[in-house]
């Protein structure tokens, strides 16, 4: 494709074809969005971060999709995110009130390592490509390797696991970028890592039963997220707490967003239950695309109205 | 490239927190080199796991011997994998 408008949406891509998606996007809205570089990955590969900014010093809020590689449906829903946030600015009401407050900042291959292993090696890998020493097995799960109850229950100590937790907390590039990232950045009001499948919206914590302080208003928030996501095609939904809607994680992403003051932090699993798995048909992309960006939307709009 | 074919992917629907407790160490049986999809939580929801067709008889054997019900999500894990590698094949020469 010559430019964003032909590109294929509703197919999947390699990282080269996402890459050169997202530099035709800062190219076509040079005012709007630019391409940062927060880090590399184990393989060297850059770790690119999309800013969409309408004005200089605003709040952030952050959206990553593919940190576990094989959840092909999320990249791809990024890819859609990406293009939908460039046509609503401007057209939508309510969206363009968002961006007129907030910058996004939007990842959409977290684990560039992982997502090139899929499409060339094996396509059922989650974790990231750092050989671990003394053991064949390769690769860390980057949503088990962040320093929030690191170590704990509902995380393997085993490198040959799938949700192998790494030697120390941050110890993946992959990781770290976004912490540090995150903490230079120092205003991100909003954090939402995509995974998929199982259709839940959840919020912290993973690694603890002790409610979040603001429990109620996070619990609230993702019950109107979720309706306004089924609105679309009725996809069914469950959310709560991390620990109570799935089970026990340590050393999860949003538990760590959630320690370091992003109030609004939730992480998504997107379709489908279970007929596919992380196969998910292509046909499928945009439709769930479609519905998430609904419940994006409320997360969205309550964080601008109710900036801390 | 590794391939998956003959693997299957299981739906196990365990009726009670002792069945849960049993999948829990049929995960944790590294010999049997399983791919946890969807992990035992509670019996209110779905146990998914990639079966390595070597371990299929173990995994099947220690299902039917503790009474859990569960059924073939994905057949053929590597047809799956072929199709859609298929269908992205000819999207590409399509364009």
């Amino acid at each position: 494709p010559r430019n964003t408008d032909n590109f294929d949406y509703a197919q999947y891509h390699t990282l080269d074809e996402i890459n050169a998606f997202m530099d035709m996007l800062v190219a076509e809205n040079p005012n709007l969005v630019t391409k940062l570089r927060i880090g590399s990955s184990y393989e060297q590969r850059p770790l690119y971060v999309l800013k969409f900014s309408s004005g200089p010093n605003r709040p952030g809020f952050w959206i990553d999709t593919g940190i576990h590689s094989r959840e092909w449906v999320t990249q791809a829903a990024g890819i859609w995110f990406a293009k939908k946030i460039v046509i609503d600015y401007g057209r939508n009401q309510a969206f363009t009130a968002i961006l007129n407050k907030m910058d996004i900042l939007l990842e959409i291959v977290t684990n560039p390592d992982g997502y090139h292993y899929t499409h060339t090696t094996n396509r059922m890998w989650r974790k990231t490509r750092k050989p671990n020493p003394g053991s064949s097995c390769v690769g860390v799960d980057p949503n088990r390797n962040w320093d929030a109850g690191f170590g704990g229950p509902g995380a393997s100590s085993n490198p040959c696991m799938e949700t192998y937790r790494g030697p120390s907390a941050h110890s993946e590039s992959e990781v770290k970028s976004i912490v540090d990232y995150v903490k230079s950045h120092g205003n991100i009001k909003g954090f939402i890592s995509i995974h998929s499948y199982s259709q839940m919206l959840m919020y912290p914590y993973g690694y603890t039963k002790t409610p979040v302080p603001n429990q109620p208003e996070l619990h609230d928030l993702a019950r109107r997220a979720i309706a306004n996501l089924a609105s679309l095609y009725g996809t069914k939904y469950t959310y709560g707490s991390i620990i109570t809607t799935i089970y026990q994680a340590s050393g999860g992403t949003i538990d760590w967003t959630y320690d370091q003051g992003i109030k609004y932090s939730y992480t998504f699993e997107l379709r489908d239950t279970g007929r596919y798995g992380f196969l998910l048909p292509a046909n499928q992309i945009i439709p769930t695309a479609q519905e998430t960006w609904l419940g994006l939307m409320t997360i969205m709009q309550h964080t601008k109205d109710n900036l801390y | 490239l590794k391939a998956f074919e003959g693997d299957k992917v299981l739906r196990i629907l365990a009726k009670n927190e002792d069945q849960i407790s049993l999948l829990q160490d049929l995960t944790e049986m590294d010999q049997l080199q399983l791919d946890i999809w969807k992990e035992p939580t509670h019996p209110t929801l779905p146990v998914d796991i990639h079966v390595p067709f070597e371990s299929l008889q173990s995994v099947k054997a220690f299902l039917e011997a503790n009474e859990i019900e569960h059924y073939i999500m994905i057949n053929d894990l590597q047809a799956l994998i072929d199709e859609e590698r298929h269908e992205m094949q000819s999207t590409r020469f399509i364009e």
